[in-house]
């Protein structure tokens, strides 16, 4: 998706500190 | 009567029992001893404590404890329910159970709110917006002119600021978020169902049918 066309908050949905799955990565 | 019983397990300090937690959260008790594992091995990762520190916080995270992150650090802190510094096992399973599958919608909508209220006021202002797009940009590879940046940020406060105050109130970002759904899908972690096949604790769980 262009960035134009995304919300701010879709973009920082994106960030890998938000992304805690890697919590229970082994 | 438990208090003449001595357990021969020791817990980490702010140990709660598995089965009060999983009372007041979508979690069933096998799971939260699951959890529990996944605590104990975070929180000895750095300093053997039973704590979870940032660093340990952002080891796990990142692989690396020295990594900061805006969001990391927001996560942080409300997991820090006592706001000590550290995060104990039963915060760590309250906060965790926002996450769950099981969890209402609600809840979801309202911990993103306050993750994104970067400065506690009860509102997401354009300033917070803005400078949380830059702490994307500076860790990903989006390169974007403050011109974009302006943009994007305007774009997203005329649809999601209803009443045009200049900032985003709770009431207006539930309706914005049901609009779109997308913004709130890292908020479910399906990890969490599968907590027990990744951590199984025979240990505990034999404590707990030992006292029933």
């Amino acid at each position: 998706t262009a960035p134009l066309a995304m919300n701010a908050f879709e973009l920082i949905s994106r960030s890998q500190g938000l992304n805690l799955s890697s919590l229970f990565e082994k | 009567m438990g208090c003449f019983y001595s357990k021969t397990t020791k817990h980490t300090p702010g140990y709660e029992e598995p089965s009060v937690l999983a009372a007041e959260t979508p979690f069933t008790v096998s799971e939260v001893e699951a959890l529990y594992e996944l605590f104990k091995k975070i929180s000895a990762s750095v300093n053997n404590d039973g704590l979870i520190h940032k660093e340990e916080f952002q080891l796990a995270l990142f692989q690396n404890k020295d990594r900061r992150n805006l969001f990391a650090d927001r996560i942080f802190d409300l997991f820090d329910i006592k706001r000590n510094g550290v995060i104990e096992f039963g915060e760590f399973v309250r906060s965790l159970s926002v996450f769950h599958p099981n969890a209402q919608t609600a809840a979801k909508i309202t911990f993103a709110f306050r993750l994104y209220d970067l400065r506690n006021t009860g509102f997401i202002e354009r300033e917070e917006l803005k400078e949380m797009v830059l702490a994307l940009l500076n860790e990903s590879e989006l390169d974007l002119s403050d011109d974009v940046v302006e943009t994007i940020v305007d774009k997203t406060f005329r649809d999601a600021d209803v009443n045009g105050d200049g900032r985003i109130d709770p009431e207006e970002w539930k309706e914005f978020v049901m609009k779109n759904p997308s913004l709130i899908k890292n908020m479910t972690l399906p990890y969490l169902t599968d907590i027990t096949l990744a951590f199984p604790s025979f240990v505990v769980r034999s404590e707990v049918e030992d006292s029933e």
